[in-house]
């Protein structure tokens, strides 16, 4: 919340769009505002009731650079939008920078999604500081329900629950790198990087940053899905393959190559394979581990297809490790298997389980 | 003119970001209470983006000043 936990003092707050967009049609702003407004009236008794003359509580415009706030927009980027706590006045008033270009979809920034966050603000929430929150300060695109629980109890604090509401299902908040408990979706190199999946989110692990960086796979790759089954890099091509289900898209750095998602299928596993655990190349043979269920897979990146002779299991090939993998990393002879909240550190050579760690002790926990 | 070397740049950067988001004092400052104030704000930016806290304006940190966001500061009043 803001300073003195500034709310609207009756529930039928009213809103005014002053003027549009050139970037969309008047009916996808309106849209786009009206959606954004029921996202919070969903949560609250909140009311919200369109004007369009004279002043309302939250009067909502496009501006750019120095628009009559003393608080200049700043050209394409950068800021996107701002809005005041709620009060007399410049309170609760919306701008969006004109200078940016606004869309209805992932294509550049989209309106609803800046819109339902910056009318947070104009009802009296301030930032998270949860990377998956709706007012978390950085934009970043991603679909399906934006609000996480921090949102809902944020708003819910000021306004208290909507006494008619159907109960939402809030997004989960950011997976906490040193519960305990935490497990992976999948783990795989990139360019020098270590990068790891979890839910909506991945943490990159950098040799030389100390600190793990949490972001969501949206804003980085949107073509991507949310959920992450398993990963590899194949450096001598210089691609990283992602699975989700049964499909699978090719990185290179990041952007996503053309001519993805292709099936799963196309590497040679059967139509019964419906999802892979874990993916992992081993660059020493030129091999591409593959895990389902308790059996895995190789397939040889120079020729394209699968070994003969899979699957195989995991546990008769693998001695000391569990029967099921989550995610696999590979280095230096070292292969690691990631399963629930337990690490293996697997010798290739003399084929043994040499550690068993905690599954976050790679995020420094 | 001279061009701005890089760290010149990212420094600017940095003194706006924290100035609009963090209230970093704007104007000049004593040379010794100009880097204490800065190097207090990047920590407090650090700390709420859940970065390493080093008070350096490290790449991480100058990444994410980078990144498009709202113009609403992370802290405290907004006048």
């Amino acid at each position: 919340h803001f300073p003195g936990h500034l709310k609207w003092q009756n529930n039928n707050v009213t809103f005014r769009i002053l003027n549009y967009t050139p970037d969309l049609k008047k009916v996808d702003v309106d849209r786009a505002i009206r959606n954004a407004l029921n996202v919070w009236a969903d949560v609250t008794p909140l009311t919200f009731k369109k004007l369009y003359h004279g002043n309302a509580d939250i009067m909502i415009s496009f501006g750019s650079k120095e628009h009559g706030d003393y608080n200049p927009f700043d050209g394409p980027n950068g800021l996107l939008a701002h809005a005041y706590p709620p009060g007399q006045g410049i309170g609760g008033d919306t701008h969006f920078d004109e200078d940016e270009q606004w869309t209805t979809d992932s294509s550049a920034y989209n309106l609803f999604i800046v819109a339902a966050h910056e009318l947070g603000h104009a009802l009296g929430m301030s930032h998270s500081a949860d990377p998956g929150a709706l007012m978390y300060p950085v934009y970043s695109y991603a679909t399906g329900y934006p609000l996480t629980e921090d949102d809902i109890e944020g708003i819910q604090a000021l306004y208290g629950p909507n006494p008619n509401a159907r109960k939402v299902k809030p997004k989960p908040d950011a997976p906490n790198k040193c519960d305990p408990e935490l497990s992976f979706d999948a783990v795989t190199e990139l360019r020098g990087e270590t990068i790891i999946f979890k839910d909506r989110f991945y943490w990159r692990l950098h040799p030389q940053m100390p600190e793990p960086e949490q972001t969501l796979i949206k804003s980085t790759w949107p073509s991507i899905p949310n959920k992450v089954d398993a990963a590899y890099e194949n450096p001598e091509k210089d691609i990283v393959i992602i699975f989700s289900g049964i499909r699978m898209w090719a990185l290179n750095g990041y952007n996503v190559v053309d001519g993805y998602p292709k099936y799963i299928h196309k590497l040679g596993l059967p139509k019964t394979v419906r999802k892979i655990d874990a993916a992992v190349h081993i660059g020493d043979t030129g091999k591409t581990l593959l895990f389902t269920d308790e059996d895995y897979w190789s397939y040889d990146e120079a020729t394209g297809t699968m070994d003969s002779g899979y699957p195989r299991s995991i546990e008769d090939d693998f001695p000391g490790m569990d029967d099921e993998v989550d995610a696999a990393a590979y280095h230096y002879g070292y292969l690691y298997f990631f399963h629930e909240h337990i690490q293996y550190e697997y010798s290739y050579t003399s084929r043994k389980v040499i550690r068993i760690l905690r599954t976050n002790s790679i995020l420094n926990c | 003119l001279p061009l701005l070397s890089e760290d010149k740049h990212n420094y600017l950067l940095a003194e706006k970001y924290l100035r609009r988001f963090y209230g970093l004092p704007a104007g000049l400052q004593g040379r010794h209470t100009s880097s204490g104030a800065f190097q207090t704000k990047i920590k407090e930016m650090q700390g709420f983006f859940n970065l390493k806290v080093t008070g350096n304006l490290d790449d991480n940190t100058l990444e994410l000043m980078k990144q498009a966001r709202c113009g609403v500061p992370d802290i405290g009043e907004y006048n």
